[in-house]
């Protein structure tokens, strides 16, 4: 699935 | 934001710091793969255009902003204030090798086709590549300074880290980011092998260098 609001991950 | 992902950032930036501390300081880029710090600097360049359309927090912004400053320092520093020192001859690599199949991979495998999204995927497979060439460049010349080898080891670090991260996520948010764990997966297992000579070799005050 798609991870929500944008990637938090750097 | 948990402990895993925290330290695994902080590694990160450790590397990064690591490796420009060692050019500063010797004033020479010998043994660093300019090639490999090209591929860094445009996994964050393609990762982070997010920065002028999303914001996430703080400090999200911020350290996006210092990876990206740290990563076009190095690769000035390869190409240009210090190229007199840099090996270009030890540094063959053959980048088409790992573009072409990383963009072709991030136009079939997304989760969105958009313009963002597959430059975001992108990023992450050429993140799992890019240590190749430092990697072959060590394998052809046969040895690495000891500091190299400190960069190195905080670079898997963080890898290792992030895959702690993700399990510690997927337990207490059912966040799962298949594309990122897969891909970190492939990264980490490049550095078990490092990971092996700096334990045994590295640690034990002894130089690397391969038989």
């Amino acid at each position: 699935q798609e991870p929500k609001e944008g990637h938090d991950e750097l | 934001m948990n402990v895993f992902r925290i330290l695994g950032d902080v590694s990160h930036l450790l590397a990064m710091i690591i490796l420009l501390l060692k050019i500063w300081r010797s004033k020479s880029c010998a043994g660093i793969s300019g090639k490999s710090q090209i591929l860094f600097a445009l996994v964050f360049t393609t990762r982070y255009l997010d920065l002028l359309t999303n914001f996430i927090s703080i400090y999200n912004t911020v350290m996006k902003i210092i990876f990206l400053a740290c990563s076009y320092t190095t690769v000035y520093m390869i190409y240009g204030k210090y190229r007199n020192t840099f090996d270009s001859e030890n540094d063959s690599f053959r980048l088409e090798f790992l573009l072409v199949p990383v963009t072709g991979l991030s136009f079939l495998e997304n989760y969105n086709f958009t313009p963002l999204e597959i430059l975001w995927t992108f990023s992450i497979y050429l993140e799992s590549v890019a240590i190749l060439p430092q990697l072959f460049m060590i394998s052809k010349t046969g040895e690495a300074e000891t500091i190299t080898t400190h960069y190195l080891f905080f670079l898997g670090l963080y890898r290792t880290l992030y895959l702690a991260n993700w399990i510690w996520r997927y337990h207490t948010e059912s966040f799962y980011d298949q594309i990122a764990v897969v891909s970190g997966v492939v990264q980490t297992i490049f550095y078990c092998d490092f990971f092996y000579l700096y334990v045994t070799k590295v640690l034990k005050g002894k130089k690397l260098s391969l038989p």
